[in-house]
């Protein structure tokens, strides 16, 4: 679960300082591609944890009910789901991860992190991010054939048009 | 922001949702 | 023996080592037993052994499309009768059925009718 090259006590260390320090790199902005969006407000290094995707901890089951609960209100779904049984829900309450936009070309990426025995949602750095910048990573959303698509506008090169 | 998501609220961990009895229930007698 | 499955429950839910006891926490959760049946009429009891605060049972019979990581009663695969004010449940739609609630040392029997096969 942690990036190539780094030993588990140093992903520790690097999580807790992410806490302390991520609201120092991020800000919240109107984005060009949805809504809004999470800026890089100082320089990332690659690699670097920028920030954690935190909400609330729902079964599966839960997630269901309330995907159809929020549709109904259409209230802005926010989900990302943390293992099989487990979805983190920033609809209601969370950070400002819940912001990060998805691209086909990602400058973040995703990684489950164990801490203290609890799954985390990391977000990393996948290459070296100027001030400025907006933070992007793969929804990695299922493709599905159904009438719901999601079209994709983050308009990079390679593109595939839909998000899932 | 909370300005621009109403109801939301902003938490710095996880939170561990407790279910209620009444979760999954569409109608209670 | 009918047994509590092994597998063909929510894997959080404990069972105790004669596999006729199960205790859940965190939600409802489904254990299924380890037999099935087809036809004909079948009957099982079940004692509440113990109900920490605010918790509660459903208890009940259900198809094997029951979702296990839900309460009994939740879709239209599962029937299920609840400690709490005896609700019986079905597709989430709860309707009076015993009218009180069921609690710690009662036995419950729960009985099951399906037509013979010809």
């Amino acid at each position: 679960n942690e990036p190539a090259g780094y030993a588990t006590g140093q992903l520790y260390t690097r999580y807790k300082n992410m806490k302390v320090e991520w609201r120092a790199f991020v800000s919240l902005g109107r984005s060009g591609i949805a809504g809004f969006g999470l800026y890089a407000k100082r320089d990332i290094d690659m690699n670097q944890m920028v920030i954690e995707y935190v909400g609330e901890v729902i079964r599966s089951e839960i997630c269901e009910i309330r995907e159809k609960m929020y549709s109904q209100k259409n209230k802005g779904i926010y989900m990302f789901r943390i293992d099989s049984d487990y979805v983190i829900d920033a609809t209601m309450s969370g950070n400002l991860a819940r912001y990060i936009n998805h691209s086909c070309d990602p400058n973040c990426y995703t990684q489950i992190v164990t801490i203290d025995n609890d799954k985390k949602i990391v977000i990393f750095a996948g290459r070296p991010i100027k001030a400025g910048e907006e933070l992007t990573y793969d929804y990695q959303f299922e493709l599905e054939d159904t009438e719901d698509k999601i079209p994709c506008l983050c308009g990079a090169p390679n593109c595939v048009k839909w998000m899932n | 922001y909370a300005a621009y998501a109403p109801d939301f609220k902003e938490i710095g961990e996880n939170m561990e949702y407790q279910e209620k009895e009444s979760e999954f229930d569409v109608y209670d007698e | 023996q009918v047994v509590i499955s092994t597998n063909d429950r929510a894997h959080q839910l404990e069972v105790s080592d004669d596999r006729l006891t199960v205790t859940g926490k965190d939600g409802y959760a489904v254990a299924r037993a380890t037999h099935f049946i087809l036809y004909g009429k079948w009957y099982y009891e079940v004692e509440l052994l113990d109900q920490p605060e605010g918790s509660h049972t459903r208890i009940g019979w259900c198809q094997q499309l029951a979702s296990l990581q839900a309460c009994l009663g939740y879709n239209q695969f599962s029937y299920s009768w609840r400690s709490k004010k005896g609700t019986r449940f079905h597709n989430a739609i709860g309707r009076t059925y015993s009218k009180e609630d069921y609690r710690v040392g009662d036995v419950l029997g729960c009985l099951i009718e399906l037509p013979e096969r010809d």
